[in-house]
């Protein structure tokens, strides 16, 4: 099972 | 005052087909340095980043930066209606609430403008900082193209694997499965044709085949297509725009449970 990752996870806002 | 001059006009019209499907609205950033746009598309799964920078516009006058909210599909649109050899120029006021794009032919006996309502959008920029990563695979764009149309036809997700073999892009579906292995090939005509396979460390990460499919469409853009793979960082697919900059768009894996 896997679920989709979210860029804001990766990266922070600036 | 903004005053862009691009002579390559075709280079627009196809940075523009190639995010109006995957991001709605953006605000455009104009600066010293180039014309920027970063926009993530509205499942905050994937990220177009474009930069064209000044010094490949034959004219580039942005006073002061100036930020443009437009509606990428309207954008495409009026960029439709340039030709494909045509002279484009983007310009703009201060304060304005509207952008002009003004088609010249190549031999001046056809002028237009078309003239665009800006739109207030709250944009979020996401910090990307550099990154060394485990792999980068450097490929014709035209046959990672044809791989994820082909994989999409299978399954839903891509497994794209690095190891000293290559290559490798996977998928399972209903039907069956599928592996693609590419090669390091360098031993090519012309250098567009090559594969160059850059590995730090074996990399196997698996990314949606929707929005691969729809990277896909900068495929005009550039002969060649770079993807640069971490473990559990979004993967970057690169599409260099002539000698004057690129696109980059970045998208989440999808993470184990």
């Amino acid at each position: 099972k896997s679920t989709q990752g979210r860029l804001e996870s990766f990266f922070k806002p600036v | 005052m903004l005053e862009l001059r691009l002579v390559q006009g075709s280079l627009l019209k196809k940075v523009l087909e190639s995010v109006k499907d995957l991001v709605n609205d953006a605000n455009f950033d104009c600066s010293a340095t180039g014309f920027s746009l970063q926009a993530m598309d509205s499942s905050h799964v994937a990220l177009v980043a474009l930069l064209l920078r000044s010094e490949g516009f034959e004219h580039y006058r942005c006073d002061r930066n100036l930020s443009m909210g437009m509606n990428l599909n309207n954008m495409a649109k009026m960029l439709k209606c340039a030709g494909n050899d045509d002279i484009v120029t983007i310009k703009a006021d201060d304060g304005g609430d509207t952008v002009t794009f003004m088609f010249e032919s190549p031999t001046q006996d056809k002028i237009a403008d078309f003239e665009m309502k800006l739109m207030d959008i709250d944009s979020e920029h996401l910090g990307i900082p550099e990154a060394e990563f485990q792999a980068i695979v450097r490929m014709p764009s035209a046959e990672f193209a044809r791989i994820c149309k082909d994989l999409s036809s299978i399954g839903d997700t891509v497994v794209i694997s690095v190891t000293k073999e290559g290559v490798k892009f996977s998928t399972r579906g209903d039907i069956g499965t599928a592996n693609i292995v590419c090669r390091q090939n360098t031993t090519v005509d012309k250098p567009e044709d090559a594969t160059v396979i850059e590995m730090q460390e074996p990399v196997s990460l698996t990314f949606a085949l929707r929005y691969m499919n729809s990277f896909t469409k900068a495929t005009p853009l550039s002969n060649q297509v770079t993807i640069s793979l971490s473990s559990e960082l979004p993967v970057v697919v690169e599409y260099k725009v002539a000698e004057m900059g690129y696109i980059r768009f970045y998208l989440a894996p999808k993470l184990e449970e």
